[in-house]
């Protein structure tokens, strides 16, 4: 599955 | 990081510390509702969950844990220090703000990336924080004086997530053209709320008259 695209924004 | 992101961070980061310069040098929150400054608490401690779980950088948890301090800084001082307390306009901060709260719920759990704990609630903190600014714009209606301090803070506030879909039509071109919906649509309503507040601002500002909006 695809990497659950992490939230870097703020 | 882009230049976008990094200026809406900083515009984020002024809005408060403008409040914070507000409330301690005045000893009072005259003129700002609670109920924002309640529900930007809730968005930020729904957003930043990850933030002992993913590190991003040290720029992003700091970041964080500023927010998150800060906003809390504020109620505690809007409900608990004796000064400050006292100048709360309860009777003109009315706006039912658990309405914002369940309906950003409800619709976190229908739009969201993932159905999974963590995502429910970062989509809910993208829809909670894009209304969040209801009370305060409300209260700024009914109370005749809008201090500087206070027309400052709601500027930067707004102007904030205007950097940020400057950052994300940026991304979106340099990144891969991966499409971020949520706070995307979320944005556009967050600043789009303000377009009244910044038209009349910058009215007054351009008439050099006091800030007012009309009822």
């Amino acid at each position: 599955i695809d990497k659950v695209r992490a939230h870097d924004e703020l | 990081m882009n230049a976008f992101r990094f200026l809406g961070d900083m515009t984020h980061l002024f809005s408060v510390l403008v409040l914070l310069l507000k409330i301690y040098a005045t000893k009072s929150c005259s003129g700002v509702s609670r109920k924002t400054q309640e529900l930007y608490m809730v968005v930020f401690v729904a957003r930043y969950m990850d933030l002992f779980t993913d590190y991003i950088s040290l720029y992003n948890s700091v970041m964080k844990v500023v927010f998150i301090t800060s906003s809390a800084a504020i109620v505690w001082c809007m409900r608990r220090h004796p000064q400050v307390r006292r100048t709360y306009d309860r009777d003109q901060d009315t706006f039912r703000h658990v309405v914002l709260v369940a309906a950003s719920f409800v619709l976190a759990l229908i739009f969201n990336e993932r159905f999974t704990f963590r995502e429910i609630c970062w989509a809910f903190s993208i829809y909670l924080e894009a209304v969040a600014i209801l009370p305060q714009l409300v209260l700024l209606q009914r109370s005749r004086n809008v201090d500087n301090l206070t027309g400052q803070y709601v500027l930067f506030l707004g102007a904030y997530r205007a950097f940020y879909i400057l950052n994300w039509i940026y991304r979106y071109f340099t990144e891969g053209h991966t499409s971020r919906w949520i706070p995307w649509i979320a944005g556009l309503v967050q600043t789009a709320l303000y377009a009244d507040f910044f038209y009349y601002y910058f009215l007054s500002w351009k008439n050099n008259v006091k800030l007012e909006l009309p009822a």
